[in-house]
């Protein structure tokens, strides 16, 4: 970004390290989407984040740059330019969670049913994000309110399809019970049956009068 | 079986056992797996069932009890050191084992040692025979290496190195293993030879006597106290006093000090990172990836079994799970269960990929790999323990139990943001990496 800044049109010297690359791929100003649907598209969501998390760097890098400019020392410009830096960082972190997961469910093609619940799995982890940080992605005018309500529809429409597959997909994590060492998360569901056997195990119920109470209340009974 | 449970079972969408498969590498993979759980399970001494009625010190015990126990299965079965055998058996005792730090320890003399003093320390490591912490936290130090202050200066007469902490603040604090069990510290100092100060290097410093276990002379030692979990880990403090230790004890691999007392560098600066970088790959992949897949797994389960209230008024009592609020809460910690499973795959290749041209000190990948690891560590650990959180209260008071796991899972899923890195500081160390780029 640096040296594009400096000569204009030309690119960085040499190749950028394969996490960064997308940072001076070509960037959409807007964004495409027109139905709710669209926003369920890897290839779409994937690009929000990347524009988002690049305009996040060129502005951390601006502030840098405008602090150091003002006579601002090295320091300081990044202690007062921090919090900015962060913002960028999980952005950037953000797009590369969403593109990992996306390009590990295209190697999924031969197991389409897989792929398919994953991929739902996938839309939501992605169209969080973007609810969560909206004002990220309305800050330039990527997203526009409209889009973002395409966004929330199509993210409330995965709830139920997700909804059938939620207990399949948590058994496929395949913890045995005895890993998960849980009263309310047993396979075989009988987490009232278990709470109330485990509690009793508690030591507190081996004793019939608990330890203390006659020696502190008896003083006061006694008067 | 619960009919509210089964039923969610009925007509799959998908192939659960292959998409286990898929989660564990492959079909052989999940049958190993399920064999060694078959093999802990069937090991009364390694039962997690009274975990949650310990005190710290029955939990401290009850740790090391159950890492040797595997270390002897181990033996017996032909389970070889770092193999995916002890990895499953790891996961099928939920981590709750002692001597964790040890394996840092032991790792970090493989990634920052010279080979032999891999050949001396690692078979000294493997057998036991020395118990190992990785001392780089101080009071008033953290992530940041540079700023630590402990020294260790070249005494060029002796050919030994003096360690000491020089201030209260200098005094190593937390590192695990150290409280009660190392015998050997693995401390990050800053190395003071030809009369310059050469920023931090790693150290083998001998603290207690192999015989009675007793402190060494110098060395002040103990355990921090109690903590918000890890009462299996005992967290340690270690004060120097000018300890002298052999040349030979400095890790060698990137930097060494000749006798006469001349610094020559091998490496680059982030060298002394590699090992750190080491550990946190296997932190997100053998430890804040599970607990919130477990934590999921809990919540999910419950939801369906819970029923509250009804969605129409002619209705019987709903599951809570078939509510639009509570879907909110558990899908989308569930798609980051399977979102960060792949990326700490993708994180595993990267890693390995890179770590041999590392070790044959060429560097071009090391500051992708350290800002890459760094930065998804945070975010992992952040995020996750925002989920597990949201599990957790998805189950309403039964999840304020530690019954039903899940405090313990969000106790031992806090302490992953700060330790191996804070997070601040790790999300930071990401950004310069991104404003270079």
């Amino acid at each position: 970004y640096l040296n594009t800044q400096k000569c204009p049109g030309s690119t960085p010297k040499g190749s950028l390290p394969q996490s960064v690359a997308y940072l001076t791929a070509p960037d959409l100003a807007r964004c495409p989407a027109q139905t709710a649907a669209d926003f369920l598209r890897p290839e779409l969501y994937t690009t929000a984040w990347a524009h988002v998390a690049v305009r996040l760097i060129k502005d951390s890098v601006h502030h840098l740059q405008t602090l150091r400019q003002a006579g601002a020392d090295e320091h300081d410009a990044w202690n007062q330019t921090t919090v900015i830096h962060i913002q960028a960082t999980k952005a950037h972190l953000h797009y590369v969670t969403v593109k990992i997961f996306t390009e590990a469910l295209e190697k999924l093609e031969s197991q389409p049913e897989i792929q398919q619940v994953l991929r739902r799995l996938c839309d939501l982890y992605a169209l969080h994000g973007i609810l969560t940080n909206a004002g990220d992605f309305l800050h330039d005018g990527f997203l526009s309110g409209a889009q973002i309500d395409m966004a929330r529809k199509a993210y409330l429409d995965l709830l139920p399809l997700i909804r059938k597959d939620a207990i399949l997909l948590t058994d496929a994590f395949d913890f045995t019970d005895q890993c998960l060492n849980s009263a309310l998360g047993c396979y075989d569901g009988h987490a009232y049956e278990r709470l109330f056997q485990w509690a009793q195990r508690s030591p507190t119920n081996t004793q019939i009068s608990p330890c203390g109470l006659k020696r502190h209340t008896r003083p006061l009974m006694l008067k | 079986m619960h009919p509210d449970i089964e039923s969610e079972r009925h007509s799959p969408s998908f192939n659960v056992e292959e998409l286990t498969n898929i989660l564990d590498g492959d079909a052989e993979n999940t049958a190993l797996r399920r064999k060694v759980e078959s093999i802990i399970h069937g090991e009364p001494e390694l039962s997690l069932k009274d975990n949650y009625f310990m005190t710290q010190n029955e939990r401290y015990e009850a740790a090391v009890k159950k890492k040797f126990h595997i270390l002897m299965l181990a033996q017996r079965l032909g389970w070889s050191d770092g193999s995916r055998e002890l990895q499953y058996a790891s996961r099928s005792v939920s981590g709750d084992l002692g001597f964790v730090i040890h394996h840092v320890f032991q790792k970090t003399i493989r990634s920052l040692g010279s080979e032999e003093q891999i050949a001396k320390w690692d078979p000294l490591c493997s057998k036991f025979q020395i118990l190992g912490t990785y001392a780089q936290t101080e009071m008033g130090h953290g992530t940041y290496l540079q700023g630590l202050e402990t020294e260790a200066t070249y005494d060029a007469a002796t050919q030994e190195f003096v360690v000491h902490s020089p201030t209260m603040t200098a005094i190593k604090w937390w590192p695990g293993d150290l409280g009660r069990s190392a015998t050997h510290a693995l401390v990050q100092a800053q190395l003071i030879c030809s009369g310059a100060r050469q920023g931090m290097h790693a150290f083998i410093v001998p603290i207690r006597s192999l015989d009675d276990h007793s402190p060494l002379p110098g060395i002040t030692i103990g355990d921090i106290g109690p903590k918000m979990d890890f009462e299996h880990t005992d967290n340690g403090f270690l004060k120097l006093d000018h300890v002298r230790i052999p040349r030979e004890n400095m890790l060698n691999r990137f930097a060494k000090v000749l006798p006469d007392g001349a610094y020559v560098k091998l490496g680059v600066p982030k060298s002394n990172y590699l090992s750190m970088v080491v550990v946190r790959v296997d932190i997100l992949l053998g430890e804040v990836v599970p607990l919130l897949q477990k934590a999921c797994i809990i919540a999910i389960r419950y939801s369906v079994i819970r029923r509250q209230s009804r969605l129409r008024p002619s209705d019987p009592e709903a599951k809570v799970l078939d509510y639009q609020t509570q879907q909110q809460k558990l899908f989308p910690p569930l798609a980051m269960a399977y979102a960060f499973h792949f990326v700490g795959n993708h994180l595993l290749e990267f890693f390995h990929r890179s770590y041999s041209f590392i070790l044959n000190k060429d560097f071009t990948l090391l500051p992708e790999l350290h800002a890459l690891s760094a930065g998804l560590k945070a975010m992992l650990s952040d995020f996750c323990t925002q989920a597990v959180e949201q599990c957790r209260r998805a189950c309403g008071g039964h999840g304020y139990s530690k019954l039903s796991g899940l405090p313990s899972l969000l106790t031992r899923v806090t302490a992953s943001c700060t330790y191996e890195g804070e997070n601040t500081v790790l999300y930071l160390q990401t950004a310069r990496f991104l404003i270079k780029s």
